[in-house]
């Protein structure tokens, strides 16, 4: 049974796409066949999975605006179980051109239709707003994982994301549930990484996942060679970190 | 003569709003009249100074879409030379309903017109993407000051930011100059501070800043304070970083 996981937040360099990434290369490792969708217009998780954006004269903006089948968008990466449909610039402009379009909102929701079912797992991840793309995401999702960074302005942000997660599920999306919420950059070191925590396990208790992404500074740097921590540094404490959340996940599944 | 400096990087989470906070609360401590405007719906400036989002029943958002008046928008900071116009939640959906205007990308600049003679230096804060918002805010500036965190995927993102730039340099505001590229969150244990200083010196030069804003905690918890740095720990490394960058910035104004 396929599940769409949007990773979403809107506050900016909060580990979303180093979630995206290394979530879907540790369920590819587990031998899950996942997919990977890059909807955020840097394409940073195109990059991250080895993938040139420059390349790819389609992405899932065709899918978008021109609705080419999702099937003709995939490429592969250097893991077997995952697949990738990668980002380019012209998302740039896909927010303001989405906006006339009555099925603005669902139009990532009818594209994913016809593929979900070759998939385990369809991992989603999103820029840094509340535009028509995260909108379409959250749409189209089962469930949104959202990386929180052990910092003050990040959980500022938390409630008002949340709203958005509550309105989509009212307009559009009565299905979705929240996967959970994923610590990230946590440094031992820092009394708010500790507050931080506390504060969030406080609020939103199994909501949390036990799986806490600690800094790693192997985590910034395998984007830099086009791998997924796991093919950069296996041994790596940012590696382990996202096997035990892919373990955590694959455990809720039943 | 009053200067408006844009800060902006579509790549998240590079120091965007901690440079609008500590800059402008540096100048105000050299005793110029300096304005932040907090464009970005996320707040994180507003709240960052002190003023709380939930009072702000008036924000920038009534300047854009209504044209109330900016003089009527002012709060004033702990600071006696640092005024804010404060952002709500409002702004969440101005990117949408600004399409429609003819004018949807000067609103900001006309706004600015009447009130532009009170300050010596205007500072905004811009969300993390190059959406209308930010592109009210680069027509309106004089200059735009790029954070860059010093890691891989904000490397990448770059050059599309000074693309952007180009583009609107020549369809709607051919006085705009770059006051520099910012170096943030530097971490000298790091290789891979190292090779981006080296990167972005060896491409961009002179118009890279001399100051380096180095990783350091307190810059990190004096938002939960609702302080500026300069006012929560001002003998830290990052209160005299970003004193430092105001001498730069007022050096080159001659
Ligand atoms: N656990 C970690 N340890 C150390 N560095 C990290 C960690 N997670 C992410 N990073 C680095 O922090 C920066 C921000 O992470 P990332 O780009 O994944 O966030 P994001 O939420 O996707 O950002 P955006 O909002 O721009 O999409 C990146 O340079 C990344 O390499
Ligand atoms: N030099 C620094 N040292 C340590 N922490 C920092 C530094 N600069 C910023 N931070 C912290 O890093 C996080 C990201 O910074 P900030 O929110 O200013 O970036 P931003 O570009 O404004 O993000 P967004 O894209 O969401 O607007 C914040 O939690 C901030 O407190
Ligand atoms: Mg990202
Ligand atoms: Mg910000």
């Amino acid at each position: 049974m396929a599940q769409v996981v949007c990773i979403a937040n809107q506050k900016g360099g909060v580990g979303k796409t180093t979630t995206a990434v290394n979530l879907s290369a540790s369920l590819a490792v587990a031998e899950k066949k996942t997919l990977l969708i890059d909807i955020d217009p840097q394409g940073n998780a195109t990059s991250g999975c080895g993938a040139q954006r420059e390349e790819a004269s389609q992405s899932i903006y065709q899918a978008l605006i021109d609705q080419v089948p999702l099937k003709d968008l995939l490429r592969d990466t250097e893991l077997n179980f995952l697949k990738i449909i990668p980002s380019n610039i012209d998302l740039i402009g896909a927010e303001i051109e989405l906006v006339p379009f009555p099925d603005r909102e669902i139009r990532l929701k009818n594209a994913l239709k016809e593929i979900k079912r070759e998939f385990d797992f369809l991992i989603i991840d999103c820029p840094p707003s509340l535009g028509l793309l995260t909108v379409n995401s959250l749409t189209a999702a089962d469930s949104v994982l959202i990386p929180l960074q052990c910092e003050y302005y990040p959980m500022e942000g938390l409630s008002q994301l949340l709203k958005t997660i509550d309105l989509i599920k009212i307009r559009l999306n009565p299905e979705l549930k929240i996967q959970g919420i994923l610590l990230t950059m946590f440094d031992k070191r820092n009394n708010i990484s500790h507050q931080v925590s506390e504060e969030v396990r406080k609020h939103f208790g199994s909501l949390v996942f036990n799986t806490v992404i600690p800094r790693n500074v192997r985590l910034s740097e395998s984007p830099s060679f086009g791998k997924p921590i796991i093919l950069y540094d296996a041994g790596s404490r940012g590696a382990e970190s996202y096997l035990d959340l892919a373990k955590e996940i694959l455990s809720r599944e039943g």
